[in-house]
């Protein structure tokens, strides 16, 4: 319905405005309707500003402020409508190290409600794991669970690299 | 309305039944590239319910049975069951039509080479429907965007304006 | 001409046959004309089994499995049309470290006759450049090129890291 | 036929003036997230003769002059200039229709807030069809596969059946 829809969206932009400068440190983003006049047709526009640069079209941003904006999206429907588990399979891949690390801290805003199941080769997403899952191929072609101790993510690929071929 | 075990058998690359016991907060799967990472976020998505063989990386349905390795000839059958901690009450399942309030709620897919499939809630027999329907307006339905699949994360910025749209209205 | 594609598209199966082997340490892997008696307008299919698995669609690959075949394919046009120069940018962004040093292996076998420009944030694939050019934004929105030791690769993020925000 | 230099101006993010001396072997750009290292690609796909915004992330071929950041103005014009090691004499510049080997081939590409543009072999004025006759059978005018950009490696896995067919036909 109409009325649900402004009121999803509303959410969702406040949101978006506070988690963009959350993850970017700063900066400005904004999500419009490409069509005020008609709510339930109308497309949906973003525009992204990251600290410090002009606005252009968000076609132009980076393969990790790409990712950054996307991330900041996302858990701004989070926060408008939580849900109660999130899977994330690698969104880290082409993140840096600081980005990788305000990824992570945002994720620890939400945990409170949301239980959080990621995916990640990154050392530093590992860390901030309650548990670690292993997923190995000791037998080529078969998977199979096994437990690592947060020590051992340092070297896991070498703990879990598959038989040797 | 958290996870709590996930137990796999036959399902793509797990021949054999394996189990995921998921706490609170943060879990994080880590492996070797080919392991059988991504194929647990499949698992759950066609526990809950997905159609889309496309949506799991696969050309049809019967892709997601175990078939075979060098070693290991081909399963029969892919299950996946999946436990929620249901201590809010916030899943209502049903059983013959009657309500059956429970503290865990499980729920269990299976699909046999000859493609026959079986849906199970609490251990009794349910169709696709009553499962979809559990999940409505728990937060879960929408798993537009409580699932984001490997290289997916950007999709709604380089989604068309009308694309974008589709998503607000199936979370809305 | 018909001619003149036989002739390329043999010579590039041969190679993603060979090559594939060697990133995957094993397995096997084709390209098929879909349609062999309509050689001009025929589509092209591509099979790929990693070692120890069965055949299986392509699309059922990992994501790292899919970046290695396509390392394959890149590499095969490459043998069969060598190029002076190659830019690859962030294309280890799904592989582990054990497919990133194959990946990095396989470079080694065509610097010969090619100048390769990689963008990465591997550590591991920074180490077999001859050179590292570091890229950052010491004043906001505008870049710089700095020299960047092989040294100082491991912190690069803190060495580069743009203005503090 | 290596490349010697890559010089950048107002293109893009890079205001300023800025130079990369390529040696033989590996060069390996590094940097954090939106410092400009794929921009770095772009400014030698657009000096190529690059005609497509959108393959360099734009709309209009105009986004690729620098446009300003909050401490500076934008630019009047975006300039890209990439020299060539020609020692091998694979490059055949030529200037008002004559033949003019050089061992050091430098292409330069401007293009004005006007939407003027201007190209150069070699200092000489010349035209993009210039630029890119020189390099046809030099193995770098199917640049398809000997520029992959970010996010892009898979895409002749993930092409359908015509359209790996497309790149087979541009490559041969
Ligand atoms: N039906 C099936 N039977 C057996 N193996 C399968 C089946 N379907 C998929 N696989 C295998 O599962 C593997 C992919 O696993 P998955 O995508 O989970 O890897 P991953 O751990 O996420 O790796 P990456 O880090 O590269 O993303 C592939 O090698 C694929 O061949
Ligand atoms: N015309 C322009 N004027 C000024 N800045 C621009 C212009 N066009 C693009 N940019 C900026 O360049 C930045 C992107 O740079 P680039 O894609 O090279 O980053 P990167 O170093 O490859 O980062 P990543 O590691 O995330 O891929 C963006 O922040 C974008 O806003
Ligand atoms: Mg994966
Ligand atoms: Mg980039």
């Amino acid at each position: 319905s109409r009325q649900r829809f402004v009121e999803t969206f509303t959410a969702v932009r406040e949101n978006f405005q506070t988690l963009f400068r959350k993850l970017f440190g700063g900066g400005k983003a904004d999500i419009l309707l490409t069509d005020p006049d008609d709510v339930l047709e109308s497309g949906i526009e973003i525009v992204a500003r990251p600290p410090g640069k002009e606005l252009r079209s968000i076609s132009l941003l980076s393969g990790g402020e790409k990712t950054m904006a996307a991330l900041a999206m996302i858990f701004s429907f989070f926060r408008a409508k939580p849900s109660p588990f999130c899977l994330l399979d690698e969104v880290d891949a082409a993140l840096d190290e600081a980005n990788t690390e305000r990824y992570n801290a945002l994720v620890g805003e939400f945990i409170a409600d949301t239980q959080f199941i990621m995916i990640s080769h990154a050392k530093r997403t590992m860390s901030i794991a309650n548990v670690l899952y292993g997923v190995t191929m000791q037998e080529r072609g078969v998977s199979k669970r096994i437990s690592v101790r947060f020590e051992e993510a340092d070297k896991i690929d070498e703990v879990l690299e598959p038989v040797a071929m | 309305m958290k996870l709590k075990k996930l137990i796999v058998a036959g399902f793509k690359s797990f021949a054999d039944r394996t189990e995921f016991e998921f706490d609170d907060g943060v879990s994080c799967i880590v492996g070797p590239n080919g392991c059988g990472k991504s194929n647990v976020v499949d698992a759950i998505k066609w526990v809950l319910g997905e159609q889309s063989a496309k949506s799991l990386r696969g050309s049809e349905m019967l892709d997601v049975i175990f078939n075979g390795s060098s070693a290991r000839k081909q399963s029969g059958m892919a299950m996946v069951t999946l436990e929620f901690d249901n201590s809010e009450g916030i899943l209502q399942p049903t059983a013959n039509g009657q309500m059956q309030p429970s503290e865990t709620v499980s729920v269990t897919r299976r699909l046999y080479r000859s493609g026959q499939s079986e849906y199970l809630i609490n251990k009794n027999p349910a169709r696709l429907r009553d499962i979809k329907e559990m999940f409505l307006d728990t937060g879960m339905g929408a798993s537009a965007y409580s699932i984001i699949e490997q290289g997916r994360v950007s999709q709604f910025l380089q989604a068309s304006q009308e694309e974008r749209r589709a998503f607000f209205d199936e979370a809305a």
